[in-house]
């Protein structure tokens, strides 16, 4: 069986930041962009879940570390246009990607890594897929553990 | 300037489903995807945010809309395993996708590609994003005018 999955990526300079309801409305997610574009701030993830009501959601991204603070200010600065109800944040995250290729096709390589970290009690708090890419946020004290555990679920610890 | 978006692609054979209110805790997200995979169903976007409150989120992934009927029923079996409080779901999604090189180090690409859709009124329901692909869901109908716009704010449409 063809091996999809080719590497584990991990980044500890994330730094996490939440948007609480939001009007799930045009213009909203460019509210919170273009401030963050327009300092230059590397916005990496991105992650909004479709709304459950149909008229709030909730809007997260990441940062480096050293622009968290400058994020936040950012957001302030724009809260009229945004209209969040709440702001929270977070540096104590690292960012895990499985890297493949096709993983689409290939339906069960998503749970097996999200099976294998709940297996060492890795809580995974956020996640974004993509066929060539699934990334996960979890609490930076585990990252270690959630790289060594993928590595060998995934038989990329042979040599 | 170099471009960095190289195309849009986009899907409008995705149906969504989301999972209300799951404990957020170890083993959920394995509860969900293990038995879709089980059941040879290729899940193609999965999105969750970071819970509020710590205890709670929601799970949100999409399937082939020919899938849509048995992944529910699949979701429905699992319902003791996870411990979901409501399930949503719907066909009538289309996944667009700004393609391009290094889009992390060029902070504007992903908020001009908000800010033209709202400029279109098309509501962007969720939002997934990697160094290389910025994906949205939109609603079913506005597809043709999404990909229109993207094209023509990156200048695609030239020949
Ligand atoms: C929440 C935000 O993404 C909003 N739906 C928008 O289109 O801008
Ligand atoms: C919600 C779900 O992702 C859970 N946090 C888990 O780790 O499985």
């Amino acid at each position: 069986e063809k091996q999809v999955v080719t590497g584990i990526a991990y980044s500890k300079d994330e730094a996490q930041i939440s948007l609480r309801r939001v009007a799930d409305k045009p213009g909203v997610a460019a509210a919170v962009f273009m401030p963050l574009a327009e300092a230059n701030i590397n916005v990496d993830m991105i992650v909004q879940n479709i709304s459950e009501d149909g008229s709030l959601t909730d809007l997260t991204f990441t940062v480096p570390i050293a622009d968290f603070d400058r994020s936040q200010q950012v957001l302030e600065g724009a809260r009229e246009a945004v209209g969040y109800q709440a702001i929270q944040g977070s540096t104590d995250v690292a960012k895990i990607s499985v890297i493949g290729i096709g993983m689409r096709s290939h339906a069960g390589v998503a749970a097996q890594a999200f099976e294998a970290l709940a297996g060492r009690g890795i809580n995974i708090r956020a996640i974004t897929t993509s066929e060539i890419k699934i990334s996960m946020l979890i609490d930076a004290s585990y990252t270690e553990l959630a790289v060594r555990t993928l590595h060998s679920l995934y038989g990329l610890d042979r040599n």
